[in-house]
């Protein structure tokens, strides 16, 4: 068996289990942050059979898709009067993120 | 060491940290949601010494039980005036899947 | 690539967020409970190049520091008029606890 831990934008995260559930597949839903954006996004735990994990990683593929977001950084401090001149910094977000750990052994009870 | 990640049913979680807890082992719980029925469940965090995992295993069995339960799948759409008549599904819930990953290294600091 | 997860103190988690943050490490945060104080506390994802292991523990080495709290365990049940006589226990809390595991495979999509 494998463990597949998916990091995804929140948006892509319901039409991301519908993909998995209607295929058979089971997955368990966290509430992450991201630590850079800080804002809220979904990790799936994924138990699947070895020979399984093409499958899901494709499905992944399908209902992930990144975008560029405009993020404007935190203003320098500033003299009275001085107006903020920053330019937005681009930033790719959205896609996800999966990881493939092996899994030794499981059970269910 | 091993990682011991157990997703349990809620009402289980409450009785199987005791168990652990009384004898010595240490455990993170995780606020988890399940990936079909959409409902609140959680998830276990162990991480215990390779000779330990069987103990542990013994105890998530013993405090986890499987038990029935009959969902209605959401009805039809229909015509006015028409009855939803829906068989309701039956579905094994409560238990817990537990899954075993070796851990390479680990640190207290 | 290794995946550490580190389960560190409520208080220490936005500092180690800074410091990873700082030096281009990705992470991804889960609001967690400890199983024995049932406290709240964070697991940090963080998913590493196998050569930036050490670097990445160095880091939570220096954010996270251990502190003794004193906790009052429950007073057992007591006759009217008696008062409760408990000593307050020493418990070694803060610090880190990390583990890392190794990772199969990783894909961004
Ligand atoms: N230290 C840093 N310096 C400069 N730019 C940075 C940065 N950390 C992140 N970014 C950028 O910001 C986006 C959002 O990161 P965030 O940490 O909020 O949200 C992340 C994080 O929650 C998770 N993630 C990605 N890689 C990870 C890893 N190696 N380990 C753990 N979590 C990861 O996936 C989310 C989306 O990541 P993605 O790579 O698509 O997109 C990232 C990346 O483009
Ligand atoms: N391989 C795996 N990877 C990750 N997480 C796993 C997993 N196997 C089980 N889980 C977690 O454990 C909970 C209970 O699973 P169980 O198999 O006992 O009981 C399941 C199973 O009997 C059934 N079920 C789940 N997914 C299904 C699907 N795609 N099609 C049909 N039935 C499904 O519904 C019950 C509740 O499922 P739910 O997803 O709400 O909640 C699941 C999920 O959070
Ligand atoms: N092997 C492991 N697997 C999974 N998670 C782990 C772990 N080791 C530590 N943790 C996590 O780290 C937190 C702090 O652990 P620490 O060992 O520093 O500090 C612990 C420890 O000194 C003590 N403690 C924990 N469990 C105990 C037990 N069964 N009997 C006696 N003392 C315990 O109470 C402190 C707070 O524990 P709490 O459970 O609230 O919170 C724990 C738990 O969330």
């Amino acid at each position: 068996m494998k463990l597949i831990m998916s990091i995804v934008n929140q948006e892509d995260a319901r039409g991301l289990l519908e993909g998995l559930m209607q295929r058979g597949f089971q997955a368990t839903v966290i509430s992450t942050t991201g630590g850079f954006l800080r804002e809220g996004n979904a990790t799936l735990l994924i138990g699947v059979e070895n020979n399984k994990v093409e499958e899901v990683l494709r499905i992944i593929r399908e209902r992930c898709r990144t975008r560029t977001r405009y993020i404007s950084p935190l203003p320098p401090l500033m003299e009275p009067g001085e107006l903020p001149v920053t330019t937005p910094v681009e930033v790719q977000v959205g896609g996800a993120t999966s990881l493939v750990l092996d899994v030794e052994r499981w059970e269910k009870c």
